[in-house]
């Protein structure tokens, strides 16, 4: 596994991360246990709501790539749905309250949080 | 994705990782980059979960996904996930889910509930080792002990291997990146070796965030994959996170 210049000697002064690997620092939220679930990420994804839209619509073009006639993305929307009521709270209504508040359906919004058992596909 | 957890000669454990995550779903011929890693740059986000205005536990996440990939409870352990292959996959826990069989837990919930409701490093363990699941995974978790350091490699079902720190062996630090670690990788994904190279020419006595940061951002355990990469110490109670580029040429993944 040493096919310069795809892989390098073990670099060194990389910390504090400066220079082209490090793209940026990231935010700190809090996420208040207290309320209830479907309350808990509304301060995150108002903030981060463009961002999300825009990666699901990314898997979305991935989806439609492999079956452009849309029908893998409306079993999507048809079938999880259905799915949501079968996840364990409290997770099934922090899924919902991030539906509701970025607009994105639900279940797009659950395929994103069930995607490391899809993709072992 | 690459987790190591070492302990250094006052017998402190540091955890780092490195998420790589977007493989095959669009590559982007222009940027020459992974379409959706892209996308999920600007979705890390750290988050501080709070009960009576306490400090539960403190994680990366990708901004909508509710589970957890990495965590630390402070001063008690830290937790990192990396993805498992295997032909008894996730797939089939899913249409067992379908088919209303639901006595395994989908990953990241798992993660998630051991972070919040776990309050020891053994805990942890035992609740990450015996809890059936949908999906196989590598689970690496770091205590708050000396030694307490191990990679759990699970299946659907079972706990298939715990490889521990063992500094009488000389092993100061466990590494995984996506295979089973008593096999070869894979030969044109060997991470591991590029990684333990560098572990091993910092030494014990020279391992700190700032070396495993080093190592972290080293091609190809840095790749065209990574999105971020995060930094945890236990006695601490710390966790920083950066959002990664690699810059052309770079691996792949």
């Amino acid at each position: 596994q040493f096919v310069p210049p795809y892989t390098e000697d073990c670099r060194t002064d990389m910390y504090p991360p400066n220079g082209p690997t490090f793209k940026g620092p990231v935010k700190w939220y809090t996420i208040d246990l207290d309320l209830p679930p479907s309350k808990r990420w509304t301060a995150v994804i108002s903030d981060k709501k463009n961002d999300l839209v825009d990666m699901i619509q990314a898997i979305r073009d991935l989806a439609d790539a492999f079956v452009p006639s849309g029908r893998l993305i409306e079993l999507v929307d048809i079938a999880l749905p259905l799915m949501v009521d079968t996840l364990p709270n409290p997770f099934r209504e922090e899924i919902k309250g991030i539906a509701a508040v970025s607009g994105v359906p639900l279940g797009e919004v659950v395929l994103f949080n069930i995607f490391y058992e899809v993709f072992t596909v | 994705c690459t987790s190591v957890v070492a302990q250094d000669e006052k017998g402190k454990l540091l955890h780092g990782r490195n998420l790589d995550f977007g493989l095959f779903l669009g590559w982007d011929v222009k940027n020459k980059s992974w379409a959706i890693s892209e996308k999920l740059k600007p979705l890390v986000v750290n988050l501080n979960f709070k009960r009576n205005n306490q400090t539960v536990f403190k994680s990366t996440n990708f901004a909508g996904y509710v589970g957890m990939l990495t965590g630390i409870k402070p001063h008690i352990f830290t937790l990192t996930m990396n993805e498992r292959f295997s032909l008894d996959g996730g797939y089939i826990g899913i249409l067992e889910w379908i088919l209303g069989q639901r006595d395994g837990m989908w990953m990241s919930f798992l993660t998630r509930s051991v972070l919040e409701n776990a309050n020891s490093y053994d805990e942890a363990k035992s609740l990450l080792a015996q809890t059936k699941m949908l999906a196989p995974a590598y689970f690496i978790l770091g205590g708050n002990q000396t030694g307490q350091g191990c990679i759990i490699t699970r299946s659907r079902e079972l706990s298939i291997d715990v490889l521990e720190i063992d500094v009488k062996l000389g092993r100061w630090y466990v590494l995984e990146t996506n295979y089973d670690h008593w096999k070869e990788p894979f030969f044109l994904d060997d991470r591991r070796t590029p990684a333990m190279k560098c572990l091993n020419q910092t030494t014990q006595a020279n391992i700190s965030v700032k070396t495993l940061y080093d190592v972290l951002s080293t091609k190809p355990v840095l790749n065209k994959l990574t999105t971020y990469t995060t930094l945890m110490q236990v006695s601490e109670g710390t966790l920083e996170s950066y959002i990664r580029d690699c810059p052309n040429p770079c691996m792949p993944w």
